[in-house]
């Protein structure tokens, strides 16, 4: 999904 | 989160610090490349474009972080090319940004996870980021030497994206996660380290302040 896709890092 | 990417984080935080309390204390960015701060306040921008277009409740800490790192970077360029302009080694300060923002752009548009403006300016960011250092590490081979808060600066700031190199191998093996564009632009820019840290060990720590060609 595109919320795991997200870069989720600084 | 893991304490990898705590203790990068942390690193990064303390570099931007360490790097304000010198230009402040001492009045003086001599023997920082303003270039180098320029190329860091852009890839903050470009990273964390996000706060602008929506704005978001700073209720959780990523966003405050967000906000520090950007505003920090601004500010240091503000004291590098306003406040103490006068001390700012332009010289020597000499390496040319734009070959290192045309590649990095360049290369963004080609190697991306996703061909949308906000990925791209994303992956932008990180390119930029692999190099951003390179003007800072040449204006200290220029002047054959670099004071030793700035040789703290430095190491904290390699440090920062080591620590995210063991953050990536813990979140692959646990997390099965992985964000290849990052990991190989954090490797690289890890690598352009390596003389430095080198260095810094033999030296820094010893007392020692380190002068090129060593």
């Amino acid at each position: 999904s595109p919320a795991d896709e997200k870069h989720d890092e600084l | 989160m893991n304490i990898f990417r705590l203790f990068g984080d942390l690193s990064h935080l303390a570099a931007i610090a360490i790097l304000l309390l010198k230009i402040w204390k001492t009045r003086s960015c001599a023997g920082v490349s303003g270039k180098t701060q320029l190329l860091f306040a852009v890839c903050f921008i470009t990273r964390y474009i996000d706060l602008f277009l929506h704005f978001v409740s700073l209720y959780n800490t990523e966003k405050v972080m967000k906000l520090i790192y950007i505003s920090a970077s601004v500010f240091t360029c503000y004291l590098i090319f306003f406040k103490f302009k006068a001390t700012y080694d332009g010289n020597h300060d000499s390496m040319r940004a734009e070959f290192l923002i045309v590649p990095a752009a360049g290369l963004a548009c080609l190697i991306n996870t996703k061909f949308d403006a906000i990925e791209i300016l994303w992956t932008f960011s990180i390119y930029l980021e692999a190099v951003a250092i390179l003007p800072q590490l040449f204006l200290i081979s220029k002047t054959g030497e670099a004071e030793t808060i700035t040789s703290h600066y430095l190491f904290a700031q390699g440090s920062y994206r080591a620590l995210y190199i063991l953050n990536w191998i813990y979140r692959y093996h646990y997390e099965s996660h992985v964000d290849t564009i990052a990991i190989v632009a954090g490797v690289v820019q890890t690598i352009l380290y390596c003389d430095f840290f080198y260095l810094y060990i033999t030296k820094v720590v010893k007392g020692q302040k380190i002068v090129l060609p060593a």
